[in-house]
């Protein structure tokens, strides 16, 4: 299923709202996606950062995985 | 770009972070 702006600005909060006493993660995540938007970094490299960034919070993980294409996931540590 | 679910969270992104959001 396609997902809509709709669902990238609810996750976007939902980023937001989890991180709401350190404001520089949810900056970091925008940042990522920028660097993403401009081709400075690629799909993996997109994953790598982002597995680092949330790590420890599977719901923003599985999260960010209905946005990737076909083939890539990022595994949750549990 | 075989991603287009991924830019469009990223475009959403750019357009939030050009907010101030």
């Amino acid at each position: 299923q396609r997902l809509k702006v709709e669902d990238a600005l609810s996750y976007l909060d939902q980023v937001k709202l989890q991180f709401g006493n350190q404001p520089q993660v949810y900056n970091d995540f925008l940042d990522i996606m920028k660097e993403f938007k401009s081709q400075s970094i690629d799909t993996p490299g997109v994953i790598s950062r982002v597995s680092q960034l949330f790590k420890g919070h599977p719901d923003l993980i599985m999260g960010f995985n209905t946005f990737l294409p076909p083939g890539y996931k990022i595994e949750v540590q549990t | 770009l075989p991603a287009p679910q991924l830019v469009m969270l990223a475009n959403v992104a750019a357009v939030t972070a050009g907010e101030g959001g």
